[in-house]
């Protein structure tokens, strides 16, 4: 199965 | 005291049609740069970036940086009440909690103003950063849209692999699998129509089709797209704005659990 990474597990806050 | 007058208003109309079904309230921030916006779905899956550069307006004026939060939904309402034709004017008083948008016929026998009102909208800025990607596919974004479009219809995820054989977009379901391989086309007459694929190394990714498809809204706005891949990224699908910008998509992959 597959997970789902997010925006923020990349991205950090400005 | 803010005044931004687009002639081409058919351009914010499309914008907001690619954004609204993935946001649904964002922030607009003005400056002297531009009207931009940045935003996430309420999945924090997807973030979308948009600018419109301050040099493609007719009239730009923004005497200091100013935030809007918009509901997309009832901004999109109002811009479907202008023309295709329209010469579009934003127009908002420092502190005022609404913005209006004005509509101007081609031929200036019919102006129309639609205020809206502004929400708070609690919303971090993220920073994303420059970075090297491991490939760069341009292709025509109807083609995009058509791959996106046929293989949702057969699985929810695509896997998007591109070696120096081409990019394959890649998907499996219950009722079987597809692959579609679009190799590097640069013979044709119109740049706009040919593949070109700039591979640093080869990279393999997995992506939820509805997200895709959903970033495929764009199109209209633009004869290409361009995809970047990069194995420690979320991929990027960028729209350019002729002459004013840009929208970008980013969407976090998916991996094995």
């Amino acid at each position: 199965s597959c997970l789902q990474r997010k925006i923020l597990d990349y991205f950090g806050e400005n | 005291m803010l005044e931004l007058r687009l002639v081409q208003g058919s351009l914010l109309k499309k914008v907001l049609e690619s954004v609204k079904d993935l946001v649904t309230d964002a922030n607009f921030d003005c400056s002297a740069t531009g009207f931009s916006l940045q935003a996430m779905d309420s999945s924090h899956v997807a973030l979308v970036a948009l600018l419109l550069r301050s040099e493609g307006f007719e009239h730009y004026r923004c005497d200091r940086n100013l935030s809007m939060g918009m509901n997309l939904n009832n901004m999109s309402k109002m811009l479907k009440c202008a023309g295709n034709d329209d010469i579009i004017t934003i127009k908002a008083d420092d502190g005022s909690d609404t913005v209006t948008f004005m509509f101007e016929s081609p031929t200036q026998d019919k102006i129309a103003d639609f205020e809206m009102k502004l929400m708070d909208i609690d919303s971090e800025h993220l920073g994303i950063p420059e970075a090297e990607y491991h490939a760069i596919v341009r292709m025509p974004s109807a083609e995009f849209a058509r791959i996106c479009k046929d293989l949702s219809s057969i699985g929810d995820t695509v896997v998007i692999s591109v070696t120096k054989e081409g990019v394959k977009f890649s998907t499996r379901g219950d009722i079987g699998t597809a692959n579609i391989v679009c190799r590097q086309n640069t013979s044709v007459d119109k740049p706009e129509e040919s593949t070109i694929i700039e591979m640093n190394e080869p990279v393999s990714l997995t992506f939820a089709l509805r997200y895709m498809n959903s970033f495929t809204k764009a199109t209209p706005l633009a004869n290409s797209v361009t995809i970047s891949l990069s194995s420690e990224l979320p991929v990027v699908v960028e729209y350019k704005i002729a002459e004013m910008g840009y929208i970008r998509f980013y969407l976090a992959p998916k991996i094995e659990d």
